[in-house]
């Protein structure tokens, strides 16, 4: 474990624990995006398929289960809460998400480490968490404005896998043969996804304005 | 490099 890495991961669960927070406290999910939330929970679902076989460390198994557990409930509220889901605007949120699932799915079966049942299904997970964020980009696309809890969602979101990347940077220096392509070019390509919107919730900071995205 | 040791990460 690095500085990078631990960074990365409280991160990524300040994500999803300001979101929850968000949803629970003010019963709203008004500007979030069911896909997305839904494509996490099957990347966490894919992704930790080994949680109950293979033991790393208490603080890896406990992290498991709060990320399954977040992004389960998000669901749940978005979807059964008899109040949250009201706030849901769902003819915003059409992102066939479906569509990003068969890709991966296939780019799994065809670019793995290894060709086993978790393997494939570990490697889908890294493919569906790079573009998991899309159907929320589109939707704050549609929606024009966002937030600023959202915004701060987005934003610790991005920041985590940045953190990987340069956790990934520091192994490889540091730990001989640790070489995982795979993970790195996925985790490339998620960040970059977010440049953008870094891009311009940096300059509504900057301009101290609410943050407008082109259309 | 055995792929298992990429498994230590979230």
């Amino acid at each position: 474990m690095n500085i990078f890495r631990l960074a990365g991961d409280m991160t990524h669960l300040a994500s999803v624990l300001v979101l929850l927070l968000k949803i629970h406290t003010i019963k709203s999910c008004a500007g979030v995006s069911l896909k997305t939330q839904e494509l996490y929970a099957i990347v966490f679902a894919t992704r930790y398929l080994d949680i109950l076989t293979s033991f790393v460390s208490i603080y890896n198994t406990l992290m498991k289960l709060i990320f399954l557990g977040s992004s389960f409930s998000i669901v749940w509220y978005m979807k059964y809460h008899k109040t949250v889901r009201r706030t849901y605007d769902r003819d915003q949120d059409t992102f066939r998400h479906w569509f990003l699932m068969l890709p991966c799915l296939l780019l799994a079966l065809l670019i793995h480490e290894k060709f086993t049942f978790f393997e494939v299904l570990w490697t889908f997970s890294l493919y569906l968490e790079a573009v998991a964020i899309l159907p929320q980009l589109v939707l704050l696309q549609r929606t024009r404005n966002i937030d600023n809890l959202t915004g701060q969602y987005i934003f610790l979101l991005g920041g985590y896998r940045g953190f990987y990347i340069l956790n990934w940077i520091y192994r490889y220096f540091t730990e001989p043969h640790y070489v995982h392509w795979i993970t790195w070019i996925a985790g490339l390509v998620q960040t970059l996804l977010y440049a953008d919107f870094f891009y311009y919730y940096f300059l509504s900071w900057k301009n101290n304005k609410k943050l407008q995205l082109p259309a | 490099t055995k792929s298992s040791d990429s498994k230590d990460e979230l």
